[in-house]
């Protein structure tokens, strides 16, 4: 018999935009 | 007696397995440090395979954080490379190549069946067991689109110094200068004699080079026919709004001039196989502003002509260019007024948009159809010129 595959769990995933706000205040953060 | 235990050597199953303290490494030698000519004669695309064979090991080994840190800091990392090389044609299109490559892989082996028709037995079994990444892939698609956009604007930017003069300037027809219209403005405009004036040939040369970089760089086929579909109608729209503001291009050896140049340009798209792009769509209004200049513009069966021809042109258009139509000689008449208030009257029906001028700015919207590879992950294997040694292939 076939076995059914487990669903995969969904990554949530930050819009392109919030991406770019986190990655602007992780540099500004750093000396 | 010796006995020799041989082992067997392990399989490849395509994946790579990294610390997650070498990441940086990883994003600095294959994304923000890396040079496309690094990469020449290996299989394009290399760096968003060997990307999604990292992601399937993270995967693999259900590490949702591990998958999280990567792809964001692939992502930040391709933004940061763009960012840095906004002006560089190939570099542009090596980012736009792997992001949709990376795009693809995501939906390929994302285990929905959907995306799976073409793959074989062997690519199915190397599909994400745990993790669903359909959110992450928007992401990449809104990142393929801006990087779509900046590869236009970069094309656009190397394009549009050439193109009145190419178009309507430069006299490629043997003979044709000496049918000008009386007063007519030699290299008129910012085009003087000189290092600005550009034949038809550098215009086509630039498009070959982009052309070239493009199918080298591994980018998808319709990705290159909407670049092309874009770049035409650039050309055409900046062409058309010059012949609309110019009485000494509207004449009809002007017209004559321009029919050559469209033919070239459609010579050259058949050449490329791109002749079903749509790009000769958009030069619709140009080849009939072409096609205008050199019809006949006195009887009430001309003017039928005109109207029944020209209907990728508005009202306010075909009446501008008759206005500035300028006779090639003394034997020419000019268009008379009642030339002109016939056509009025006869499309007075059209529902036409009243701007003169076309938007040579306007984008068309990209579409990135689904491309699946017949690649094999465990065909994959990393040169060393990437320094990636710290990856492990499981």
């Amino acid at each position: 018999s076939t076995q059914r595959p487990r669903p995969r769990v969904l990554l949530k995933a930050p819009t392109l935009a919030e991406m770019e706000e986190m990655n602007t205040s992780e540099e500004e953060e750093s000396p | 007696r010796q006995v020799t235990v041989q082992r067997k050597e392990k399989d490849f199953q395509g994946m790579l397995e990294y610390h997650k303290e070498d990441e940086a490494a990883l994003i600095r030698n294959l994304v923000t440090d890396l040079k496309p000519q690094t990469l020449l004669g290996t299989v394009p695309c290399l760096p968003a395979y060997i990307l999604y064979m990292c992601i399937r090991h993270a995967d693999y080994t259900n590490d949702d954080l591990k998958v999280h840190s990567l792809l964001t800091s692939t992502i930040n990392g391709i933004k940061k490379v763009l960012k840095k090389h906004n002006d560089d044609f190939e570099m542009t299109t090596f980012w736009l190549s792997n992001t949709c490559r990376l795009l693809h892989c995501l939906k390929q082996y994302s285990g929905d069946e959907g995306f799976m028709t073409q793959n074989t037995a062997k690519q199915n079994e190397h599909c994400l067991k745990n993790f669903d990444l359909t959110e992450y892939r928007q992401v990449l698609s809104d990142l393929s689109i801006q990087i779509y956009q900046q590869l236009i604007k970069i094309a656009e930017g190397l394009l549009q110094p050439m193109i009145v003069s190419a178009m309507l300037e430069n006299e490629s027809i043997q003979g044709l200068s000496g049918v000008k219209p009386t007063g007519y403005r030699k290299r008129s405009s910012s085009m003087a004699d000189g290092d600005n004036a550009y034949c038809l040939e550098a215009v086509i040369r630039q498009m070959n080079s982009f052309h070239t970089v493009m199918c080298d760089q591994g980018l998808d086929p319709e990705i290159i026919q909407q670049v092309f579909k874009q770049l035409f109608y650039m050309i055409s729209a900046v062409t058309l709004n010059n012949l609309l503001l110019r009485k000494d291009a509207c004449s009809w050896s002007t017209g004559m001039q321009l029919r050559y140049n469209i033919s070239q340009l459609e010579e050259w798209l058949r050449g490329r196989n791109l002749h079903q792009s749509g790009a000769v769509q958009t030069m619709e209004p140009l080849i009939q502003a072409a096609q205008l200049l050199q019809l006949k513009k006195k009887t009430q069966e001309d003017a039928e002509a005109i109207c029944s021809l020209c209907t990728a042109l508005s009202t306010q258009q075909i009446v501008k260019i008759l206005n500035l139509y300028t006779p090639l000689n003394e034997f020419e008449e000019r268009v008379t007024v009642a030339f002109i208030r016939t056509i009025q009257a006869q499309l007075q029906e059209r529902n036409d948009p009243q701007q003169l001028l076309l938007d040579f700015k306007h984008m068309f919207p990209v579409l990135f159809p689904f491309n699946p590879s017949s690649l094999t992950m465990d065909s994959i294997h990393i040169p060393a010129c990437l320094n990636l040694e710290f990856l492990n292939e499981v």
